[in-house]
């Protein structure tokens, strides 16, 4: 269903010269949820950005399903990543809007059938914050808010979520319960993930396990020794 | 070395009010790690913020060594703030300033014999990013950024460090080297360091484990049952 390339990026700024990505190929089956690890500093934020075509790889070809994600153009890009799950490491909730419009925010282009707020509140509950439906962010835990950017970043039913570190603010049994809720929506609803995590109970939890370091795959459970 | 009586703090905003410490007693010993471990929500950055003078608790006391923290001024509170490490939950880096300048920011007030940048270099290195020195926050890892908010919050040589989840963007490899740099400070200066933490392993290594619930203290490895 993801379908990596060859893919690298390089980060080139005045006289530095940062190699992000080396090379890396890597193909995710639809309905897997595969854990990405490795170092800090390691390429898993950039892999997660290029795949959901918040940034562009400079070679190497990313396909997801039937798009050529690699090859859209600006408008193409937005399109497309509207129809991503995307938990950034550093949530970027709005401050200016309640927590339950911060989860309905991805569902504002749609005209739709259901009830938004309804659906958003139902999210919230899932994630345990329902009681802060109306808070504005700022007056929220650190791992509240990555609780409430899990929730926007299920707000559409997304087919591909991609979750940057989506527990390194919670606790081990609200991290578990996360866990619980990604792993039975590729159950019910097929939702391929790929997550970044430097939890090793989260990654012992995944279909796969893939690491990297210095930008690239060094290891991969699918192809681990017996 | 920090005594807390009976501090509460409740946060009361339009029709919610949500009680973030309840009736906390707590006494730290000078040169003791102590690890705040609780779910998500459950106090702990409210903890470590009033016991740094960065918010101020509605009833009870907070002495650290020979300062009673919770009858300051705001004046007072700011030169308190500035003799406190304080490592933040998001960071908290100036994005328009370059790595080694944001780690040099709580040596600006003073004039001293020592060279500033060269001791934020050292810094840098000690937590494995002085090859960083000109970058911009921005262009950094959400792990990088991380230890340069570490970085920073050591500076100052401070004898209280209050650190608050330091490792949650960390593989576990460099979450080790940095709460080894910590245990090496309590051996080698006697700092004082009360750090929130989800991973059980860095609670592990610390002198002292205490747990909070819902803003209780609920545990104490000093009190635990053998
Ligand atoms: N400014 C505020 N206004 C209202 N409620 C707040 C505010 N700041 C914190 N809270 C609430 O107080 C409670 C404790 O928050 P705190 O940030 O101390 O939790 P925490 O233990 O650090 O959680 P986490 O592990 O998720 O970082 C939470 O329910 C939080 O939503
Ligand atoms: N805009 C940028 N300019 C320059 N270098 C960058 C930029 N963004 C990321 N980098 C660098 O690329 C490398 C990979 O970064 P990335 O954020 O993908 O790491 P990561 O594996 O997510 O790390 P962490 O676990 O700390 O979040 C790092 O060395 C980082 O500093
Ligand atoms: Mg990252
Ligand atoms: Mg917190």
């Amino acid at each position: 269903y993801v379908r990596a390339a060859g893919v690298s990026r390089l980060y080139v700024s005045g006289e530095e010269s940062i190699t992000a990505l080396d090379d890396v190929s890597l193909e995710v089956s639809s309905g897997s949820v595969v854990a990405v690890t490795g170092p800090s500093g390691s390429g898993k934020s950039t892999l997660l950005h290029l795949i959901g075509a918040m940034d562009r790889a400079d070679s190497g070809s990313i396909q997801v399903g039937e798009t050529d994600v690699s090859g859209l153009t600006r408008k193409q890009q937005a399109d497309y990543r509207r129809t991503v799950g995307f938990v950034f490491q550093r949530f970027h909730l709005l401050p200016a809007l309640s927590v339950v419009d911060n989860v309905a925010v991805p569902l504002l282009p749609y005209r739709t059938a259901f009830d938004k707020r309804a659906r958003a509140l139902e999210l919230l509950a899932a994630v345990g914050l329902e009681d802060r439906a109306r808070s504005l962010p700022s007056r929220l835990s650190g791992g509240q808010q990555q609780r409430v950017a899990i929730a926007r970043a299920l707000i559409n039913a997304p087919t591909l979520l991609l979750a940057d570190e989506p527990t390194g603010n919670l606790d081990s049994d609200t991290g578990t319960q996360i866990i619980d809720l990604l792993l039975e929506l590729r159950d019910s609803r097929g939702m391929t993930v790929l997550l970044a995590t430097h939890d090793p109970q989260v990654a012992a939890r995944c279909d796969r396990v893939v690491g990297l370091e210095d930008g690239r795959l060094t290891n991969d459970s699918l192809y681990a020794a017996r």
